[in-house]
């Protein structure tokens, strides 16, 4: 994976086989966990990188959630091999894993990914057939159980934010929300969007802060400083529903209600005016300062046990 | 494959809340087909949409009429994708050899 080109976009198998040439290279610390297949009947594959122990606690990030925003699942690939990498390098990273494992869900939605790269660019949504409409999938960022079918999120199987026929209707989702659940020990868990430049904890469905509010804003502000440090990329924060807008059946919105605190959603940059057809020549540097917003995030989880 | 040629990207900037709300009542017109690539926050954030060819006419029109600014942050939006298939497949060109 030395020579694989972090600064381009890449179809679905080349990501594939970056992540089993990653486990391959690196046998006491890379694993894949396949947490369950597609509604197409893709692996739903999850890198695991741990140093030993069993049900560690565990920090959860994804990218590609929504299939178009491209620069996500790049930036992912990215972060699988840096923590590789440094670990046993970066004091941080080797501290963290010493005790901690993270696991990373590149292509979180496969069958909208594959759909991107050979029949609509454009497309953001899962791919199964909604019964009695002409219309396809659903909205996987809307479908979970946490203000399921309320305002901010659609009925209709035709709307980009269509919710689904039910929360975790959507095997992408279902097959997380099972993960987690079986889990048990998740800390933080980072699900990662573009475009527009922000860092977001919950909630999205409702106006009531969140327990942890203030530790949760204060984070993400050291989070969102330091990404700046790098190449000057502003980002804004705060809750969901108070920074952009109402959504329900959102992801973090659920992981927090399970009870891992430190759940954050990122909006990656454009800062320019490509929006999802990010140049791919601006991987590598989203990809860098979202790094250190994102090591923030995972000290602060790994030096605040709970 | 689903082609995009034609089809603007308009950078929409409301002036205030009433301006916020007529760009929120596009949502509705499904006629328009409309791809909201960055939905309306508040008035300090530009809406992004993706409006196709068909519609580009009309939606212009109820802007304008309205008096809502807006620029053209993709002329089209079809030689963007193209440009970015480009890239990729020389990318993968020259990656070939080495793997």
């Amino acid at each position: 994976t030395d020579s694989f080109d972090f600064s381009r976009y890449h179809s679905i198998s080349e990501i594939y086989s970056f992540q089993d040439m990653l486990v391959a290279e690196n046998p006491n610390l890379v694993s894949k966990v396949v947490i369950g297949q597609s509604y197409e009947g893709r692996p739903l594959n999850v890198l695991k990188f741990s140093t030993g122990g069993t049900n560690r606690p565990a920090i959860w990030i994804d990218t590609g959630i929504h299939s178009r925003e491209w620069v996500t699942q790049a930036s992912g690939t990215w972060f699988a091999k840096k923590i590789v990498t440094d670990y046993g390098r970066d004091p941080a990273v080797t501290a963290i894993l010493n005790k901690m494992d993270i696991f990373l869900e590149i292509v979180t939605n496969p069958d909208g990914y594959f759909y991107t790269h050979t029949s609509n660019r454009m497309w953001r949504k899962t791919r199964k057939p909604n019964s009695g409409s002409s219309c396809v999938g659903v909205d996987p960022n809307r479908n979970w159980d946490a203000g399921f079918g309320g305002p901010g999120a659609s009925s209709n199987p035709c709307s980009e934010t269509y919710r689904g026929p039910r929360a975790h209707s959507e095997s992408e989702v279902k097959s997380i929300v099972d993960f987690v659940k079986s889990h048990g020990n998740f800390k933080a868990f980072i699900s990662i969007h573009s475009y527009s430049q922000m860092l977001l904890y919950p909630y999205g469905y409702t106006t009531t802060p969140a327990k942890d509010q203030a530790e949760l804003h204060n984070l993400a502000q050291r989070a969102i400083t330091d990404l700046a440090s790098l190449y000057g990329t502003r980002y804004r924060f705060g809750s969901i529903i108070n920074t952009i807008y109402q959504a329900s059946g959102g992801t973090i919105d659920w992981t927090y209600n399970q009870g891992i605190k430190y759940s954050y959603t990122f909006e990656l940059r454009d800062t320019g005016r490509y929006g999802f057809i990010l140049p791919a020549n601006q991987i590598i540097p989203t990809a860098e300062e979202t790094w250190l917003a994102l090591m923030d995030i995972m000290d602060h989880t790994f030096k605040n046990p709970y | 494959k689903e082609t995009f040629e034609g089809h603007q990207v308009l950078r929409i900037v409301a002036k205030d809340d009433v301006q916020l709300s007529l760009i929120k009542d596009l949502e509705d017109m499904i006629e328009f087909e409309l791809d909201f690539w960055r939905g309306v926050t508040d008035v300090a954030t530009p809406v992004d949409i993706r409006v196709p060819m068909h519609s580009l006419q009309s939606v212009k029109i109820y802007l304008e009429t309205q008096d809502v600014e807006y620029s053209i942050m993709i002329e089209d939006l079809q030689v963007l994708l193209d440009e970015e298939q480009e890239e990729m497949e020389s990318a993968a060109r020259v990656a070939e050899p080495r793997n």
